[in-house]
């Protein structure tokens, strides 16, 4: 079997001059997939390694660079699933780290359970060693820019998002 | 919203998705991205999809599992996505975008919103994208 990877960045609304940016970081996300296939990795580790990828790039809306709640913070979520059993592991609402991917997959890999949320899911993500990253590190100033614009109009952030992602 | 699908040398396959969610969100509030059949799923015997869009409309047509189900029917990864995306905007007047692959390695990335960034890589080829027909 020839291995096949597709990656997305987000089927949210792209400003023009950063084109180039988001080009780079699919790019860069598939091709370190890619490479895991290349030498025999599964195609669990290399949608993994594609997406972690993303998530530390900050143009897009995951890990570093998420966007903020209403009280200005950070809640991520995230999910992995493997396609040979069935398996799956997901975290939701989960601060204070900078991959929620690796934690989905060590909810799908060290427990029973299909998703981990909130205090859980950081209490685990402790458990497993996963150092906990300062909220305002993973904060951009462009999503705090957003933030704010969007508290200054009062507007309705979920009926002006319609199709965002 | 991120997200990856894939195909490995033994046939298996998987998805990944993450989010940061809606800007100024609720606090609490939980899209599509974690709940299984929606932000993702994946089956060897069909295929593997990452969704991203409105997570509320997502989840109401539960759409990485609708696209599978059309797949299933027979449909090839880009007609069930067509299906998929268009069902949900006529039922839940959502948008939003899907990449899949197959288990023949057959694979595409649809959106119906105005764009998604995404790229694939098949027989080492590369393929990028954000506007439609890209």
């Amino acid at each position: 079997m020839k291995p096949v990877i597709v990656v997305h960045g987000g089927a949210g609304k792209i400003v023009k001059e950063l084109d180039e940016t988001y080009r780079l970081g699919v790019k860069r996300a598939v091709l370190k997939g890619y490479d895991v296939l290349r030498q025999g990795g599964s195609a669990l580790t290399a949608v993994e390694e594609a997406v972690i990828v993303m998530e530390d790039e900050p143009i897009f809306n995951a890990g570093h660079g998420s966007v903020l709640n209403e009280k200005g913070y950070i809640e991520m979520d995230a999910i992995i699933m493997d396609g040979k059993n069935l398996d799956s592991g997901a975290v939701s609402a989960v601060r204070n780290i900078a991959n929620p991917i690796k934690l989905a997959r060590l909810v799908m890999e060290k427990t029973d359970h299909m998703l981990l949320t909130c205090e859980g899911a950081t209490l685990f993500a402790k458990a497993q060693g996963i150092p906990e990253t300062p909220n305002d590190t993973l904060i951009t100033e462009r999503s705090r820019k957003r933030w704010m614009k969007n508290l200054k109009e009062n507007s309705n952030p979920i009926a002006d998002q319609i199709g965002l992602g | 919203t991120v997200g990856a699908v894939a195909i490995d040398c033994e046939g298996n396959m998987a998805c990944a998705t993450s989010t940061g969610g809606l800007t100024n969100k609720m606090v609490g509030r939980v899209g599509d991205t974690a709940c299984i059949g929606s932000g993702g799923y994946a089956d060897n015997n069909v295929g593997a999809v990452s969704t991203t869009g409105h997570g509320e409309s997502i989840m109401k047509v539960i759409l990485a599992r609708l696209i599978l189900h059309y797949m299933e029917q027979g449909k090839s990864p880009e007609e069930a996505a067509d299906a998929g995306l268009n069902y949900m905007k006529s039922r839940v007047e959502g948008t939003g975008g899907a990449i899949i692959v197959n288990s023949s390695g057959d694979w595409t990335a649809k959106f119906s919103t105005n764009q998604m960034s995404w790229a694939a890589v098949k027989d080492d080829q590369l393929h990028i994208g954000i506007y439609h027909g890209e």
